[in-house]
């Protein structure tokens, strides 16, 4: 730790050069230690097998970095300023937010310092905020239909109380007043005890 | 309209519009969208009752006959583009699954892909007609995600021209593929190959199931729904074993191996050609983790504005249950997710069409790497949403719980997609050899284009793996 690939936590592509180098350092990892063991004379099957975790971390990585690209790259495709900002901080949101999830590896890489994780996680509250108030309408934004969501929390109109008591008179169990295991059951325990 | 609802549309700072039109591809992409989904919105043969309510034997018959429906009514309008369809059928089957899914997702592409010409000519016209409804049965009883390890034999008889498909054991027998249990005549089977006394590895053939007129077994054939699953009550997912059936050497894909019929076997021009499919499909499922993240999260958002409860300031009023930063700590995130996982689906379907593009031209340059981010992002988007779509019931307190929510049926719909088409830890591991490979190649001074080309980067040292 020490130096850090990333110079403004709130510049998208110095934090997409974080994800591919954290993906670099734990592919190299993964793959000298498969190589390590080769040269001790194991199997190449074994050393895979005794290594799979490590790799499979360090394809975890380089998804996780493909999927940062590709949102900073479609940031560049935006025109509208509006829709060019609110989706910037979603994508700020998602790197941060993942960093934060993996802080051991972008420490140990020594790609980020403790201070600037200190700054992301501060980030990214800031970022709650900012997004608070165009939650709903980013949601409404994917266009699923009603028909298409099958909820009634989920509702465009929002009416989902009166909607749930509804739904829930619909069910099998309310089709008579008094279930018939009631007389089967519970009446002749009750006269039992 | 609920009254926070409508203060939250009408306080935003942008236009919603344009963010759909972003996530379509382009307005008119948008505009088509809505005037096919507005097809079944409007019409009162799709209005069916609430499936929560049903039995799994009355869901498979309603999810049976919508499909019939869909299937009609996409004819009489004459819907022939395959994303068109797809629009078509997601509004169709709303939160449950289409016992025809991998009639039209896998079978039909599968002919389309791996047939020959004169193959596709036979079968094609009778899939589109559903003469043939076919299914894809790849995954044995004892057998998953590691083809070599499949059982199942297909052995060609040279004096009869014939392939004789067999289960040779118990744990041989087909086990998963949907649709197969009672609605398929027919399966594309995937077979270990065994020609002039070698086996030839896994190929893929079109085999009958079931009599066209009755729908009755064929000889040889036993076949069977294997019962209720985690979800997918729609779904007839069957078992299927073979007893020496014969089928015409014809009925093997020929498109890139082949049988000629003294038993010369011809080699494709890759292995990986065969699994062509199941790299279009993780294709698709990305694009499937994003759509499935994204409805939990609209339940997840919308309900907790208009959800009130607790209290931030003593004395005022309950606040929405939005305005709790832990809340906006569980959603946000995945929202954002969401639309990561949204460009990254349009991404590798576009990266698909185009590769799959150049290999008909003959070109395999580009197959290895798509093969590999296919499996790769598969795995990771479908690990993220399904935690995340738990994580939005939670975040919708007891009434997330309660099926009206709609967000059981999304989990329990989509939570699959971890293990099926190839089980995820296999899947990154495919990654990983990828990148191993990559990485190797470029210690010895080969020059890696694509998503992996920061591993040259790491032969010049311009990138150090500190030491752990």
């Amino acid at each position: 730790a020490g130096r850090s690939v990333v110079k403004d936590i709130n510049d998208l592509r110095s934090l997409e050069e974080a994800y591919k180098q954290r993906a670099a350092w734990l592919v190299v990892a993964a793959s000298r230690n498969v190589q390590n063991d080769l040269k001790r004379g194991k199997r190449k099957e074994d050393a895979w097998n005794k290594n799979s975790v490590d790799l499979v971390r360090a394809s975890d990585a380089h998804c996780h970095y493909v999927v940062v690209k590709l949102f900073v790259d479609k940031l560049s495709e935006v025109q509208d300023l509006a829709a060019h900002r609110i989706l910037s901080s979603l994508c700020l949101l998602y790197a941060l937010h993942g960093i934060g999830k993996n802080t051991g590896d972008f420490l140990q890489a020594g790609l980020l310092t403790t201070s600037q994780l200190e700054q992301i996680q501060q980030r990214i509250k800031d970022l709650l905020g900012v997004i608070r108030p165009n939650a709903v309408v980013l949601v409404d934004a994917f266009d699923h239909s009603d028909t298409h969501l099958g909820s009634i929390l989920g509702r465009y109109d929002g009416n989902v109380y009166e909607n749930l008591f509804e739904w829930a008179k619909k069910s099998p169990l309310n089709k008579t007043q008094v279930h018939e295991s009631f007389h089967k059951y519970l009446k002749p325990l009750q006269s039992k005890l | 309209m609920n009254p926070d609802l409508s203060k939250e549309r009408a306080t935003a700072t942008f236009n919603p519009e344009i963010v759909t039109h972003i996530l379509d591809g382009s307005p008119e992409k948008t505009r088509r969208r809505r005037e096919i989904e507005s097809l079944v919105l409007n019409d009162p043969a799709f209005q069916h009752e609430d499936p929560n309510f049903l039995s799994r034997s009355e869901r498979y018959e309603l999810a049976l006959k919508k499909s019939a429906l869909m299937v009609q009514r996409i004819r009489e309008y004459g819907i022939s583009n395959p994303e068109e369809i797809m629009w078509f059928k997601r509004l169709g089957v709303g939160s449950q699954t289409d016992p025809l899914n991998l009639h039209f997702g896998m079978f039909y592409v599968m002919l389309g892909n791996q047939g020959t010409e004169s193959q596709r000519e036979k079968w094609l016209p009778l899939a589109l007609r559903l003469q043939a409804i076919g299914t894809y049965a790849q995954t044995e009883l004892g057998h998953g995600t590691h083809l070599r390890g499949l059982e199942t034999t297909a052995t060609y008889d040279p004096s009869t021209q014939e392939f004789i498909l067999n289960s040779p054991t118990v744990s041989s027998i087909k086990w998963w593929p949907g649709g197969l249990g009672k609605t398929s005549n027919h399966a594309a089977v995937l077979a270990q190959l065994y020609t002039q006394g070698e086996c030839k590895g896994l190929h893929a053939f079109i085999v009958p199931l079931r009599r066209l007129d009755t729908h009755e077994p064929l000889p040889g054939i036993t076949v069977g729904d294997i019962g209720p699953k985690f979800g997918f009550d729609e779904t007839d997912n069957g078992f299927l074993k073979f007893d020496k059936v014969r089928i015409p050497r014809e009925n093997m894909l020929m498109k890139y191996a082949q049988v000629e019929p003294d038993g010369t076997y011809v080699k494709p021009l890759s292995d990986k050609l065969t699994y062509g499919t199941m790299v279009f499909i993780r294709s698709v499922i990305v694009g499937d983790s994003a759509r499935s993240l994204s409805k939990a999260c609209t339940i997840a958002i919308r309900y907790s504005a208009v959800r009130h409860q607790s209290e931030i300031r003593p004395g005022e009023p309950e606040p929405q249950i939005l305005d709790f930063q832990t809340q906006q700590y569980k959603l946000f995130p995945l929202l954002a997710t969401s639309y990561a996982f949204s460009f990254a689906g349009a991404y590798v379907g576009e990266m698909y069409h185009r590769i799959s593009g150049d290999i008909q031209t003959g070109n395999l340059n580009e197959l290895p790497e798509l093969h590999a981010l296919a499996a790769g992002l598969k795995a990771f988007t479908t690990w993220v949403a399904a935690s995340g779509i738990e994580e939005c019931r939670m975040a919708c307190g007891g009434h997330g719980y309660s099926r009206s929510s709609g967000i059981p049926d999304i989990y329990v719909t989509f939570s699959p997609a971890c293990t099926y088409e190839g089980e995820n830890t296999v899947m990154m591991l495919q990654t990983a050899r990828f990148l191993f490979k990559s990485y190797t190649a470029a210690l010895s001074g080969e020059h890696l284009e694509g998503m992996v080309s920061y591993l040259n980067d790491v032969s010049l040292q311009r990138v150090q793996a500190q030491p752990l």
